[in-house]
């Protein structure tokens, strides 16, 4: 465990507790995307299965039953407890031209043709591009609630903390994955105009407004 | 393949 890592998580963690707290407090998921919201399930289902197989550590089998329980949480919250506030007009992003693409990568690109080494590998590629159906939600709708982009940034930033983390564990571990770690770029390259409009006007106590 | 990457990572 390094520096890099432990606030990637910590920034993971600190993005779900915003999601959930938004859509608790606001009862309504009003700008959220449910479609992400099941991409995020699907990611953390598919890659923790060795929760109980492989136990790294306690703080590893934590967080991982955490993902994993809100993650289905927020969809129980979305799409049953509070279904009248989804915006389903908006929030219209083919999530099949996603799976598709990933699952054949994921079959083709891995470390060990094994179900968990390939359903690992899924999920890898799948968390890489889960967060288009809501950045493409946001930009539908041209602009999102101030929570949602703190929602958002932290989101982003775990991945890119990761990124620090991977060139950390090269140098001093002599370790790499070339799978997470590619992927884990193409993630962040995705946020990155979402990062230049949140800290050009969310920083700025502006409201987040794409450009018309 | 390489000695089986432990998967530590969350």
């Amino acid at each position: 465990m390094n520096v890099f890592r432990l606030a990637g998580d910590l920034s993971h963690l600190l993005a779900i507790i915003i999601l959930l707290l938004k859509i608790w407090k606001t009862r309504s998921c009003a700008g959220i995307s449910g479609r992400s919201q099941i991409l995020f399930a699907l990611v953390y289902t598919t890659r923790y299965l060795d929760l109980f197989t492989n136990f790294i550590s306690l703080y590893n089998s934590v967080m991982k039953v955490f993902f994993i329980s809100t993650s289905c949480a927020t969809i129980y919250l979305m799409y049953v407890k509070f279904k009248a506030t989804y915006d389903h007009n908006h929030d219209t992003f083919r999530i099949g031209f996603l799976l598709i693409p990933v699952t054949i990568l994921g079959l083709l690109i891995n470390h060990d043709f094994t179900p968990l080494e390939v359903l690992w590998t899924f999920s890898i590629y799948l968390e890489s591009v889960a967060i288009l159906p809501q950045l493409f939600m946001v930009s539908k709708t041209g602009d999102a609630e101030t929570i949602t982009s703190h929602y958002l940034f932290c989101l982003g930033l775990y991945r890119a903390l990761y990124i620090f983390n991977w060139i950390y564990r090269y140098y001093f571990e002599g370790f790499y994955d070339l799978i997470a770690i590619v992927a884990g770029v193409v993630q962040t390259v995705l946020y990155c105009d979402f990062f230049y409009l949140y800290v050009t006007r969310v920083i700025k106590g502006k409201a987040l407004k794409l450009p018309a | 393949n390489e000695k089986k990457l432990k998967k530590d990572e969350l």
